[in-house]
């Protein structure tokens, strides 16, 4: 069971630790791509972080096997890695470019934003 | 519920700077700001002189697309959520090469040519027109209604067409909006050309009228009023945006060997490139 503090409160600093959702910026420019790329010339793609220690919080949503392999990990963490911080629901973004013959393309690409992390 | 609108670049700069209200009235929210402030200079907002020469400058419809498509995403709608998107998840332009021929008087025909050769055929095709700007003449030509009709370059089958108000058309210019689907369908199984022909008669009559009485010459037009085709294409497969990368660098790459094997600048066996 998880260790219960005097005050009841949460250790604020150990959720900063676990997994969630962390601020990551694209710059199409820095990655040499602002050539072909007309719109936009970067955006906000976050990413996932942290740990995924036992017990698993709900919202991070993890499979069956994510709270066995925490399970393990709690027991021996020599014997089974922890389960990863992953991206578990992403949503699109569009994007204007030109195209191998310099036509002018809309095109709408999924999974490039993280929406919500988890543990899996 | 928030509102989303279509903001033209071409918009006087005070006007849009003053408010980039919506047309009807409402403020429009910050992040619209926000993706027009972070798209490339080439996404119309540059001033003149400012776009690098041989720069591809997106046509005022394909920005005007992105720009509400992008905002509508901003608000978790989807873009297939627009009829105008019709349901495409890719949207293409590709821009006129045809040219009039001066030496036919009166212009009677125009022909419309598009390369096509990068459109992808794994994508399903779900719509495509022709968009064709017409230049506003002020006095009427003629009276009574024009009919537009378009056909495929090598059949006599009508693709399209659009009747005009002489008195309308004369006042005001706009964009002719054709389908052009069946072309695709047809011509498009065995070419990477795409050809169309235009012409236009008076009434009921099947007599041809000189395009330029409507304001259809293309003589003195920028890029930004050239005749574009668009295709409107969805993607069965999730789309891989490195797979787009590598197209990328493999025709910037051929283009850069292209002029320098011309030249034979590259003494003995050709280097292999480091990777």
């Amino acid at each position: 069971t998880a260790p219960n503090n005097r005050h009841g409160k949460r250790h604020g600093k150990k959720s900063k630790y676990r997994c969630s959702k962390k601020a990551l910026h694209v710059n199409f420019k820095e990655l040499g791509w602002d050539d072909w790329i007309i719109a936009p010339l970067g955006y906000e793609a976050y990413h996932c972080e942290g740990v995924c220690d036992f017990p698993l919080r709900s919202h991070l949503e993890p499979t069956n096997h994510a709270i066995i392999q925490t399970l393990m990990n709690s027991m021996d963490p020599n014997s089974t890695p922890p389960s990863c911080c992953v991206p578990t629901k992403l949503s699109p973004i569009s994007i204007l470019f030109t195209d191998s013959g310099n036509n002018v393309v809309y095109k709408q690409y999924e999974e490039m934003v993280v929406e919500q992390c988890g543990c899996r | 519920f928030q509102s989303a609108a279509i903001i033209s670049p071409s918009a006087p700069r005070r006007n849009r700077e003053a408010n980039t209200s919506h047309p009807h009235g409402q403020r429009s929210p910050r992040l619209f700001r926000d993706i027009i402030a972070s798209s490339h200079p080439a996404a119309g907002h540059h001033k003149d002189g400012e776009v690098p020469k041989d720069a591809v400058v997106p046509h005022e419809y394909m920005l005007s697309i992105y720009r509400t498509y992008s905002a509508a995403e901003k608000l978790g709608l989807n873009a297939s959520f627009f009829s105008s998107s019709k349901s495409a998840n890719t949207i293409t332009s590709f821009v006129d090469k045809g040219t009039d021929n001066l030496l036919h008087s009166p212009l009677r025909r125009q022909k419309y040519l598009f390369d096509v050769s990068t459109l992808s055929e794994k994508e399903e095709l779900v719509g495509a027109e022709l968009r064709i700007f017409r230049k506003a003449l002020g006095a009427p030509q003629a009276a009574g209604p024009f009919h537009l009709q378009l056909y495929p370059c090598r059949s006599d089958k009508p693709l399209d067409s659009r009747s005009l108000d002489a008195a309308d058309s004369a006042e005001t210019g706009g964009w002719e909006v054709l389908d052009v689907w069946d072309a695709f369908q047809t011509q498009r199984q065995h070419r990477s050309q795409l050809c169309f022909q235009l012409r236009a008669v008076h009434g009921k009559s099947d007599a041809e009228v000189d395009l330029r009485r409507l304001g259809l010459d293309r003589s003195g037009r920028g890029q930004q009023e050239k005749a574009i085709l668009v295709a409107y294409t969805r993607s069965r497969k999730r789309e891989n945006l490195f797979n787009e990368m590598k197209e990328k660098i493999k025709s910037r790459r051929s283009a850069e060997e292209k002029p320098a094997r011309a030249e034979g600048l590259g003494e003995g066996p050709p280097r292999r490139r480091r990777r």
